[in-house]
């Protein structure tokens, strides 16, 4: 399996929707 | 392309290195963000150890045990690994579990617990689900940041029975005299940590309080958990705080992960995603329900898409994970992708790997550097395009690697 790992997470906003089974990214997400 | 994200990053070499001074504004946006920084960084609220932080190269020999743990994990072997018969004396009387190894790139917050509150600084991670912090009394715990958890000074703990569904979830558990419930997690590294599963008030933020949060009470606990007081779990399964405060907060949750270990991110229970946000189908798997997972389908590189056959991303699908410093990626994926990016680096001096980095360069002597952006694309057609600190790993200004590794081969 592939991992994607935290540095290529960096800067975006992570959501995990559980909820709806959705991952969502958002750029610029820390400011 | 359909992002609008420019096909190159221009950067200034003089900014590529992290400052050595704390640049965190306040973090919280509503009452139950919490604040993350690096755990090595100038903002963590941990010591450094004696000889400071670990080096790049160490960071990056334990990401690969992190990876090994979450394959091993992934493969469901049914045969038990090996236990250092030093640790396994500790527990046992329990079933050892091997869980994720830890890192050492793990990010941290701090989170209160108990009434009054007391502060405790605390790795967090997506890839695991029991949280815990070391309590009085400890028959065997390592040194940490903060004084012990004392269930004694907490008018609000009580301890789980044995009966309780979250105790009867665990993977590892025990029914202990005077109906107490013992849990037991063995991490892939072989850190360990043993104790009592108890209740008590998490206070997340300034003031918001979750009562009745359930987590390890550890009293012997040993290995690579460096002065963090414990470990918050972010996991999909019911014990997991996620899971825990789905109640109150809404079945979801989000962070940021700074750019720089010399500022802060943030971790968020609930709450409306940001409205810029793309979203991908989340996947679960029943071998692995801990693990959030979601399919990667293509890599562009300054905007070009990656020559990749699609079940080559697609057939043993990805992992997120916020333990996990490199992304990995099947090893014809990572070669098409590391042979079109050193395609666009050919201007820049090629340098020494850095462990399991094998794509660096020198950029000694230049002002600027300008890179080609990598974009993720994931199923629906979301496309990630990397922010620069997500591209390139910076050791040096005579060191900056591609940020990716190779699984090593298509199956393993």
């Amino acid at each position: 399996i592939g991992i994607l790992g935290n540095t290529q997470q960096k800067t975006f906003a992570v959501v995990y929707d559980v909820a709806n089974q959705k991952i969502g990214f958002g750029a610029k997400g820390c400011t | 392309e359909s992002s609008g994200a420019p096909d190159w990053h221009v950067v200034s070499v003089g900014s590529l290195l992290p400052s050595s001074i704390c640049a965190a504004a306040t973090a919280a946006s509503n009452s139950s963000a919490l604040s993350v920084v690096h755990r090595h960084g100038p903002c963590s609220p941990l010591l450094a150890r004696v000889g400071g932080a670990p080096s790049h190269a160490e960071i990056l020999d334990r990401d690969q045990d992190r990876v090994d743990s979450i394959h091993h994990r992934h493969r469901g072997s049914g045969a038990a690994p090996a236990i250092n018969p030093a640790r396994a004396s500790k527990g046992v009387s329990l079933p050892a579990h091997r869980g994720l190894s830890l890192g050492t790139g793990n990010y941290i917050v701090s989170v209160g617990l108990g009434t009054p509150r007391k502060d405790f600084s605390v790795v967090f991670d997506t890839g695991s689900d029991l949280s815990w912090v070391q309590c009085k009394p400890c028959k065997d715990c390592y040194e940490q940041q903060d004084p012990l958890f004392d269930p004694a000074q907490s008018s609000t703990y009580a301890a789980v029975p044995c009966g309780d569904p979250h105790c009867r979830g665990l993977d590892s558990s025990t029914c202990a005299s005077g109906n107490r419930c013992r849990y037991e997690v063995v991490y892939g590294d072989q850190s360990q940590t043993d104790g009592n599963l108890v209740r008590d008030t998490l206070v997340l933020g300034p003031s918001d309080a979750l009562q009745g949060f359930v987590f390890g009470c550890g009293d012997d606990d040993s290995g690579l958990f460096g002065k963090a007081d414990g470990l918050v779990g972010l996991g999909r399964a019911k014990v997991s705080l996620t899971s825990q405060a789905a109640a109150k907060y809404g079945a979801g949750f989000s962070y940021c992960l700074p750019s720089s270990s010399s500022s802060a991110g943030y971790l968020s229970l609930g709450g409306a995603a940001p409205s810029n946000a793309q979203f991908t189908a989340m996947v679960a798997r029943s071998d692995t329900p801990s693990f959030y997972y979601l399919d990667l389908v293509a890599i562009k590189v300054a905007g070009r898409t990656v020559s990749i056959p699609a079940a080559v991303l697609k057939a043993p699908g990805t992992v997120i994970d916020s333990g996990t410093v490199i992304t990995r990626l099947p090893d014809t994926a990572y070669r098409a992708l590391r042979s079109s990016f050193a395609g666009f680096m050919r201007r820049y001096k090629r340098a020494p790997a850095l462990s399991l980095l094998d794509t660096c360069y020198d950029f000694t002597g230049h002002r600027t550097v300008q890179i080609p952006s990598v974009a993720l694309v994931f199923s629906g057609g979301v496309t990630v395009s990397l922010d620069f600190s997500g591209v390139l790993y910076v050791s040096k200004v005579s060191q900056a690697c591609l940020a990716f590794a190779s699984n090593g081969d298509d199956t393993s």
